[in-house]
């Protein structure tokens, strides 16, 4: 361990950094330095909980400027000479800030025979002052002193890992899916259909689940102790269309009753004994024996989140033939479709599919949702089928985009003059709809989305920008004709496609993992 | 105490100002002139005691002496904090 903690650290970990706007590189183009500066915030934001967000103005946590010579503070820089730049620890004022000698050479993307200064390498290093780190003896670490130039696949060396979770723990990963998703099979619904308004109302499908969500070796019963050794024991199938289990351990022994074993008692079903394996046992599913000696399910006394996997009772398929009308045909089931938009209103997430729309606040979902979006906005034409894009404009008006026009609404009233063609905001006449809409966070930027293309819209002219549209490929992993897009509270970018959705990284301009994540779980809290 | 050549002083307060700008070693040195003898002793011991942990911090020979390898770890690009704020011992700050 050679890294140095210094003292000082933030008290929080969002932090907010900017490139002061009186003091930006001379030489470089200030889109590229920020995108270089973001790229190495990254570097210890991918190693802890930090996470670092930018914002236009000099009271951010961390504000860079590049400066010469004298620059009103005790470090004058010494034109291009040795010190390349230097950064102060974490606090109030200047604390956090980082400063770059503006006469030295510096390089966005060097190679290897460049003269001059990768720029990417510095900031690294700086911003490790930044938050509270000080240089560290080990050859090779970032905080190294000395220039060492950077290679081009960089990874936090593990000094410095060490140093910055030591300060501020390691990166939360997000537990995406805690209980395995096992494939239920449903018999086919018997179900007897009249007239289309309404129809008989359908036993509940019966699923055979047996694991009522959970792990197989989640043991139901709470005996105490000693946790069998084995995993949980599944009778023989003989069941043709079930292909057979992992083959049981030889040596366990059958118990047809509780009796020979007495400390088992998650008996669940008659176990087949020698007399009876010669035919074949009938497949007959587990209902869950209630276990009446010991508190089955300790209840927590707190509200507990549905998604996490707490002990649950167990589905008893006979009693839940609850008399439930059938929702009308077009009317999405919340757990099992794809959306038409997903927009953040007033810090509320609207997913819109179809004519119905489900609205989702701090505390989960409303109930009630999926409701008719005319509800909402009557402004709309009666008999439109579904929307194609909506988000929030930065003046808080809402646009709805159906088909070839735009609805603008100042929350629930149309606006007047719209709805308006999407010709006029500058598409192309012969475009038929827009995909997804959304103000970016990384710069606040709208953006449209079609097909293979998109476009930037500048709000203030009402237009969009003349070197548009540009190919999708931009917005890495994420293919064309996408659902929706929106940018969530966490500042990120989450792009819809489906039932799945991917989550993006601003500052890479690509998803942060190729495969898709199911909508339902993560934001209808199925 | 022999004169030193012009060359070496001036080569010698380079040095000594980049230990101090670094935080090696102590700003703001009394003049040479009023020193006591053991003044002078205990001065050139925290020079080279300074140029020891510079050695040692850049990962170079620890001789103590200004060589080639330590003239060259001069010259590198590098930096503007100090590599040790002053003080950090005597009031046991955490490093």
């Amino acid at each position: 361990k050679r890294f140095a903690v210094q003292g000082e650290k933030w008290k929080h970990t969002n932090l907010t950094w900017s490139l002061k706007s009186d003091r930006r590189p001379s030489q470089l183009d200030p889109y590229a330095t920020r995108s270089v500066l973001a790229r190495a915030l990254d570097v210890w934001e991918q190693a802890s909980r930090l996470t670092f967000r930018e914002i236009n103005s000099d009271d951010a946590d961390i504000v860079v400027s590049f400066a010469k010579r004298y620059h009103d503070d005790a470090y004058p820089f010494d034109g291009r000479g040795l010190i390349l730049a230097h950064a102060f620890f974490p606090g109030t004022g200047r604390g956090g800030d980082a400063h770059f000698d503006d006469d030295e050479l510096w390089l966005l993307h060097p190679k290897d025979d460049d003269e001059g200064t990768s720029l990417f390498a510095v900031a690294a290093h700086e911003f490790g002052h930044s938050l509270g780190l000080s240089h560290s003896s080990v050859k090779g670490a970032l905080m190294f002193p000395w220039y060492q130039g950077i290679q081009p696949n960089f990874v936090l060396p593990e000094d410095d890992r060490n140093g910055i979770q030591q300060m501020y723990g390691p990166k939360v990963r997000k537990p995406w899916a805690k209980i395995p998703y096992y494939p239920v099979e449903t018999p086919p619904p018997t179900t007897t259909t009249t007239t289309t308004t309404t129809t008989t109302t359908t036993r509940r499908p019966f699923y055979w689940n047996h694991h009522h969500n959970r792990h197989p070796n989640h043991r139901t019963d709470y005996t105490p102790f000693p946790r069998n050794r084995y995993p949980t024991y599944y009778p023989e199938r003989t069941n043709p269309e079930r292909p057979a289990r992992p083959p049981y351990y030889p040596d366990r022994r059958h118990y047809n009753t509780t009796e020979e074993h007495p400390r088992r008692t998650n008996n669940h079903y008659p176990r087949p004994t020698p007399e009876t394996t010669t035919q074949p046992t009938t497949y007959r599913p587990r209902y869950p024996q209630v276990n009446t000696e010991y508190p089955r399910y300790p209840r927590p006394n707190y509200p507990t989140d549905p998604r996490h996997d707490y002990p649950r009772r167990p589905y008893y398929p006979e009693k839940t033939t609850t008399v439930r009308p059938t929702p009308p045909p077009d009317k999405p089931d919340t757990c099992n479709t794809s959306y038409d938009a997903v927009a953040l209103i007033r810090g509320e997430l609207f997913i819109f599919k179809n004519r119905y729309h489900w609205r989702i606040g701090a505390q989960g979902r409303y109930p009630g949702y999926p409701m008719d979006i005319s509800r909402m906005w009557s402004g709309l034409p009666r008999n439109f089928t579904h929307v194609d894009a909506v988000y929030e404009r930065p003046d808080k008006k809402i646009a709805i985009f159906l088909g070839r026009e735009l609805y603008l609404f100042d929350i629930q009233n149309l606006m007047p003059g719209y709805p308006k063609p999407l010709s006029q905001l500058g598409l192309p006449a012969s475009l038929e709809k827009l995909d997804a809409a959304m103000v970016w966070g990384y710069n606040s930027k709208t953006y449209f989305y079609s097909g293979s293309v998109y476009w930037k819209y500048d709000e203030e002219e009402g237009r969009v920008e003349p070197d548009y549209p540009r190919d999708m490929s931009m917005w890495k992993g994420v293919g064309y004709n996408i659902d929706s897009v929106f940018r969530w509270k966490d500042g990120k970018t989450y792009f819809f496609k489906g039932k799945g959705f991917w989550k993006f990284n601003d500052l890479q301009m690509r998803v942060e993992h190729d495969k898709q994540l199911p909508s339902a779980q993560f934001w209808m809290g199925c | 105490a022999p004169l030193r050549s012009r060359y070496e002083h001036r080569a010698h307060s380079h040095v000594r100002s980049y230990l101090e700008t670094f935080g090696y070693l102590r700003k703001g040195h009394p003049e040479v002139g009023n020193l006591q003898i053991g003044d002078v002793q205990a001065h050139e011991d925290d020079f080279k005691i300074a140029i020891k942990t510079l050695q040692e911090f850049g990962g170079i020979p620890v001789t103590g002496e200004i060589d080639e390898a330590t003239a060259n770890l001069l010259k590198q690009k590098r930096c503007g904090r100090p590599d040790r704020e002053i003080g950090d011992e005597e009031n046991g700050r955490r490093r």
